[in-house]
């Protein structure tokens, strides 16, 4: 309860009416964001903790976050060599998601439940994205796939690097690209 | 010399090769298809003086575009594009200006388009505050009426230059038509019966100003105080830099009778989204399983 305590009273602050239409000095507003990432940090050990229970492990793994991947960062994908995934749906039906995942490029592999092959496309980031301010990551492509995920439960993958050296059943997306012609610059 | 062509076993779109600006969506299961374009545009916001009521300026707690030489200034797109096409999505990839860009993106199995658009910062060396649009005109007769959700629950039945419970004086011919947009905006052909449908990531503002169009309002960057009690301007005071925001609209072409199922079965999964989580793999698959 104290876990979840935190993001409930920054989101009962933010309830005021500032922090829903941002008619709120520019230090007032990073400070709403101050609270809620903080809450929602705490959250995420309960969600972990959750998934634990589910999952009925052991000894409880550990698991981590990436909040960051709306502009597509994310220090676990960008690194990696293989890591698991697991995608909670809180949703009472069955969910079909395309996740999309940051990444250096090269080939990957994601396997399902019961080892199934998933199939996986990877495509380069636009451009734009790279250069947002205060992005800090290595990722230029992303990886996508498709997840079934189960009413109100989870589902695991798992996602391995792979050596170009495989034959060629990794999808890559083909770029086609069409500049602007100079006049129309001008 | 092809249009360029991204397309699902649900949905197609057709982009103009010239320039890779969206031409046409097609809903393949009802057959019905539309002409459509995209753009960016900007309204300026009024400076007034704030002497009188009329003379507000536009700031955190104002949208009041600055009309007096027409409301709408269009952004040109550069032309550039780039296509992408994969076994689980096709996309195409629009580089509007330097702070403007965008990717209309299709996966295999979606009945809905998703408009990933990137935003900023917003130039303001010309001294000009300005309120960004992203705009879609069809050839869709939508007449003077369109609707907006209330806390996406219910709909709310929307006419321009017009309220149900007084008669309006238009003074601002933008603003008076601009509505809270916090789950999706719709417009509806009665001819066709088809509904255009597009769902929002976070709350904002919309409006269909002209026949068979709609508008939501993704970035905003002003440069003087509403005096309405923030005392500082929309402008990240103390950042200097503003702000760059990235965001999607999903749209959903359907008949009119089919769209409620679709978009709220949509804004759900967008809303409630699956929480993800990551954890080393150091031991045997077993550990996996």
């Amino acid at each position: 309860q104290h876990e979840v305590a935190q993001l409930r009273e920054a989101v009962g602050v933010a309830q005021h009416h500032d922090a829903i239409t941002g008619t709120e000095r520019q230090h007032v507003a990073d400070d709403y964001a101050r609270q809620l990432a903080e809450g929602i940090g705490e959250c995420q050990d309960v969600v972990a903790d959750g998934i634990n229970k589910l999952s009925k492990v052991s000894s409880p793994i550990q698991y981590q976050f990436c909040d960051l991947l709306n502009i597509s960062q994310c220090h676990v994908t960008e690194n990696l060599g293989q890591t698991t995934i697991v995608l909670w749906n809180s949703l009472s039906r069955t969910v079909n998601h395309y996740v999309r995942l940051p990444v250096k490029d090269g080939d990957y592999s994601v396997t399902g439940a019961g080892n199934s092959d998933v199939p996986v496309q990877i495509t380069p980031l636009p451009k734009e994205l790279l250069t947002i301010p205060g992005r800090i990551s290595a990722a230029t492509h992303e990886l996508t796939f498709r997840a079934k995920l189960p009413p109100v439960g989870f589902a695991t993958y798992l996602i391995k690097k792979v050596s170009k050296s495989r034959p060629k059943k990794y999808n890559r997306g083909r770029v086609l690209q069409r500049t602007a012609r100079s006049d129309y610059l001008q | 010399n092809e249009d360029v062509v991204v397309q699902n076993e649900f949905l197609s779109l057709a982009f103009d090769q010239a320039t890779g600006a969206l031409k046409s969506l097609t809903n393949l299961e009802s057959k019905d298809s539309i002409a459509i374009s995209q753009s960016f545009g900007y309204y300026i916001g009024s400076v007034g003086d704030n002497s009188k009521e009329e003379l507000r300026a536009a700031g955190a707690y104002i949208s009041r575009p600055n009309c007096s030489d027409g409301c709408w200034k269009e952004l040109k797109s550069n032309g550039s594009y780039e296509v992408v096409k994969g076994a689980l999505g096709q996309e195409v990839r629009q580089y509007i200006n330097p702070w403007i860009s965008q990717v209309i993106r299709l996966h295999t199995t979606s009945k809905h388009v998703n408009f990933e658009w990137q935003v900023g910062p917003i130039p303001i060396g010309d001294d000009v505050g300005k309120e960004i649009i992203s705009r879609f005109s069809t050839s869709m007769k939508t007449g003077e009426e369109f609707w907006t959700d209330s806390n996406g629950r219910q709909n709310i039945r929307r006419v321009r230059n017009f309220r149900s419970t007084f008669k309006i004086n238009i003074t601002e011919p933008v603003a008076s038509n601009y509505y809270p947009v916090v789950d999706r905006l719709f417009v509806r052909d009665n001819g066709q019966k088809t509904q255009l449908t597009i769902l929002t990531d976070r709350a904002q503002g919309g409006a269909s100003l002209n026949e068979g169009q709609v508008e939501l309002m993704v970035h905003r960057r002003l440069l003087v105080d509403d005096w309405l009690g923030v005392s500082e301007p929309l402008n990240e005071v103390g950042l200097g830099q503003g702000l760059v925001i990235r965001g999607t609209h999903r749209l959903i072409l359907a008949k009119i009778d089919k769209s409620a199922a679709r978009y709220r079965a949509l804004s759900q999964a967008s809303y409630w989204h699956p929480t993800i989580l990551f954890t080393a793999v150091t031991t045997q698959e077993s550990r996996l399983e």
